[in-house]
């Protein structure tokens, strides 16, 4: 996957921080301090469709030029840029009870992102 | 998710401004956290837990490291640590309420493994028999029954486990339990179970929502 840099239109991952402190949640979440959220943008055009990471492999780089060259227009035709790659965000916190809770929340932080 | 005229929302053709952007971003990462811990708004703390004890309860929880279960297998797993009400004490015997918060309970919750840890003072060279009884909610109404006992042998000062059974297990899905610790025989001038900031006892449980109603795919 990309990280989003510059002026660069093509999907990419942007970085994306959540300070617990500035939302007021640091006196009920113990750890961690933040939830690096991150998110998925940009436009994914036809050759790059179907392509999570963006460029797999030379063969299917020539493969995708041939799509695009063959293919009405460069963008749209239902392709996403999208997470392909996700990690669990791990929380220690005090529920209603006053009770510490530890668990790992599944596919909360964007890795990586492709196109659909 | 693609919109009806084919163009995606992530393709930045529809973009926000960017304090509005944020604004939305924090807002879905807030309701992103809450609707995955099956809680409906952020906790409020009731009964605030010293640093003290915080920082003792985490010292106390390097055990050995617990068997992982396969993906397909898991439900959304918790550890919970859970302090003590020890307000109907005396000094022949202590009693230990547990809380858990009902939004979780709501869901359906399934322990899988409940243990108490408690600090005990004892006079040098003697050997104490503790009574441990369990209590539940009686089904009908919010009086307390009797649903177990067992003695246990203390012989040191100290921090001391006692892994919990299924019947404290099923008091615990039912969002509390009620432990009553009684040293036998010896009468005592002070309480042999200690409860301090640093050493209140608490129970740790480990924990599957939803894994009761799940359906294993073959």
């Amino acid at each position: 996957g990309i990280d989003c840099q510059g002026g660069s239109r093509m999907c990419c991952r942007q970085e994306f921080f959540v300070d617990f402190r500035e939302i007021g949640w640091h006196d009920w979440i113990i750890q961690p301090e933040g939830y690096t959220m991150n998110f998925c943008t940009g436009q994914c055009p036809v050759h790059v469709a179907g392509m999570p990471g963006i460029a797999a492999s030379f063969h299917t780089a020539v493969l995708n030029l041939l799509k695009a060259n063959t293919a009405a227009g460069t963008t749209g035709g239902g392709s996403c840029c999208v997470p392909t790659a996700r990690r669990p965000l791990s929380l220690l916190y005090y529920d209603r009870d006053s009770n510490i809770v530890k668990t790992d929340i599944p596919d909360m932080v964007v890795e990586a992102c492709g196109c659909s | 998710t693609p919109r009806a005229d084919s163009q995606c929302l992530a393709c930045g053709k529809h973009a926000l401004d960017l304090e509005s952007q944020r604004k939305l971003l924090l807002h879905l990462a807030k309701r992103s956290i809450l609707d995955k811990l099956h809680l409906s708004q952020r906790p409020t703390l009731s009964r605030p837990v010293s640093r003290a004890a915080l920082r003792t309860v985490l010292q106390r929880l390097h055990g050995p490291p617990q068997r992982v279960l396969p993906e397909a297998d898991r439900g959304q797993e918790y550890e919970i640590i859970s302090f003590a009400e020890t307000g109907l004490s005396n000094i022949n015997h202590t009693r230990l309420d547990f809380h858990f918060f009902s939004d979780r309970t709501a869901g359906g919750m399934e322990i899988l493994q409940a243990s108490l840890m408690f600090f005990v003072q004892l006079p040098p060279n003697t050997t104490w028999t503790l009574k441990v009884r369990v209590f539940v909610l009686g089904p009908r109404d919010a009086s307390l029954t009797l649903a177990t006992q067992r003695l246990l042998e203390v012989d040191a000062s100290g921090w001391h486990q006692l892994l919990l059974g299924s019947e404290a297990q099923a008091a615990c899905s039912q969002g509390h339990l009620t432990l009553e610790l009684v040293p036998e025989g010896q009468v005592s001038q002070s309480s042999v179970i200690l409860s301090g900031a640093a050493r209140r006892p608490f129970m740790t449980a480990r924990v599957r929502v939803g894994g009761k109603h799940r359906v294993r795919r073959h």
